[in-house]
């Protein structure tokens, strides 16, 4: 996410809006409703309030305009540029101006008027364009099924950055948003791992993390636990009796002893014996009943020995012949109370490790309290 | 001699308008008007800007109006610029 220069901000927790002219491609009633939703999405992740007002100076105003408008920047006709707003500020500042060549829509035939007015709000609460594609303010309209429409993880990072979490009484509109991106049924994650009493669900540039046993879940930047650990983690286990958490990408591991990048990381991951050919793992697990770490890479897994440091011969062989019901390939794992949790993009399949078979298959998102 | 009746600008043209006006809405391109400089360095500013606009975008950094930088200077989008300006 991006914030504007200066990062402006608004100094106030109840801000007023005002939709001083309606388009004439909706019924009023649609237009209000769009924006009170546009604005509820906002206020569910921050300790903002907002309240519409139908007279005076609002701190954001909306309206409809073509072309030349009496600010800087004219609109363009059918497309194109579909609306544009301020940062926080008196006067121009906050409002926010929407194509009225455009045809606005309740669904899908044109532009959105919701969508596009969850993103320009972001703008009037002082977020810049972000390059995450899977974020509101990703710059170019695209169609979201606004029935199920969730800010990203990127999206909420931003607009907590600038005015923090909701006050803890405060319910959100929609309960599962209180994780929204997570709650999405196609939720896959890059690597999961336990770390300490707590699971560790990485997903891009952030993780959510919960206590094992509790359903409610926080979210972190994965910069927050080191400025040197990259983004999209591939693979992570924790050998919990060493508070030693491996994370992997690409060709590369680091280390974090108690949550402390370890220096002299990253390393190779062909000094643990993979073959070249090896580029990067899939997924990895510890095993502390046999202190042994598998690692899962394509359709096929190799078995390293965290007491002899290195791995086991007659290794790489096939995953869904040794592990029956899992694969053939696998996103993440990680092993809680003598099961394995494999995770397959959104199915996740409870995996009796004694047992060796499948007891359970669930969603992925389930992990999180959805 | 023959003269062309028409002067109507060539695709490529029009493309390279486009993305001028794109990169200069979005991307604060300013282009240089003094006539002995200009070429050159318009297209090394232009160049600049458009790989800066295909790394925000997450596209291939090649500096070229390539169809796929085309594609996502065409489509509907905010009016606020992406990059400070």
């Amino acid at each position: 996410y991006q914030l504007f220069p200066g990062r402006p901000v608004w100094k106030k927790r109840l801000i007023t809006y005002r939709i001083n002219n309606y388009t004439p491609d909706l019924k009023p009633e649609d237009v209000d409703d769009a924006f009170q939703k546009a604005f509820q999405v906002w206020s569910d992740v921050t300790p903002l309030k907002f309240r519409q007002i139908h007279e005076n100076e609002a701190d954001i105003m909306i309206q409809f305009a073509l072309r030349e408008h009496r600010d800087a920047y004219p609109f363009d006709g059918p497309w194109g540029i579909l609306a544009h707003a301020f940062a926080p500020g008196a006067g121009l500042g906050g409002d926010a101006h929407f194509d009225e060549a455009e045809t606005w829509t309740k669904g899908r035939k044109g532009p959105n008027l919701f969508l596009v007015a969850v993103h320009e709000i972001g703008h009037s609460l002082g977020l810049g364009h972000s390059s995450d594609t899977s974020a509101i303010m990703f710059p170019s309209y695209r169609h979201i099924d606004y029935k199920i429409f969730r800010l990203s993880a990127d999206d909420i990072h931003g607009i907590q950055s600038l005015y923090g979490r909701p006050e803890k009484h405060q319910v959100p509109s929609n309960p599962s948003n209180t994780n929204p991106a997570a709650c999405d049924p196609n939720m896959s994650f890059d690597a999961v791992t336990t770390v300490g009493d707590k699971i560790f669900f990485f997903k891009d540039r952030f993780f959510w993390w919960k206590l094992a046993e509790s359903p409610k879940s926080s979210i972190s930047s994965i910069s927050s636990l080191g400025p040197n650990l990259p983004s999209h983690i591939q693979a992570a286990y924790e050998i919990a009796d060493r508070s030693h958490v491996f994370l992997f990408k690409d060709d590369k591991y680091w280390l974090m002893n108690n949550l402390k990048p370890q220096l002299n990381y990253p390393k190779s991951i062909h000094s643990l014996g993979f073959p070249s050919s090896v580029k990067k793992i899939d997924a990895a697990v510890f095993n502390p009943l046999f202190y042994k770490t598998y690692f899962f890479v394509g359709n096929k897994f190799w078995r390293y020995d965290e007491r002899r440091q290195f791995m086991d011969p007659g290794y790489p062989k096939l995953i869904t012949t040794y592990f029956p019901g899992i694969g053939p390939k696998i996103d993440a794992v990680f092993y809680y109370n003598r099961h394995y949790y494999f995770f397959q993009g959104s199915k996740l399949r409870k995996y009796h490790v004694l047992a060796q078979r499948v007891i359970e298959s669930l969603k992925s998102s389930t992990v999180l309290g959805c | 001699g023959t003269a062309s009746l028409t002067n109507y600008p060539s695709p490529e043209e029009n493309d390279v308008a486009f993305a001028q006006r794109y990169l200069a809405n979005f991307y604060g391109l300013e282009m240089e008007t003094t006539p002995m400089t200009k070429m050159k360095v318009n297209r090394n500013i232009m160049e600049n800007k458009i790989q800066e606009m295909q790394k925000f975008f997450g596209l291939k950094v090649t500096g070229q109006l390539d169809t796929s930088t085309l594609d996502m200077m065409h489509r509907p989008r905010c009016g606020v610029p992406d990059v400070e300006n």
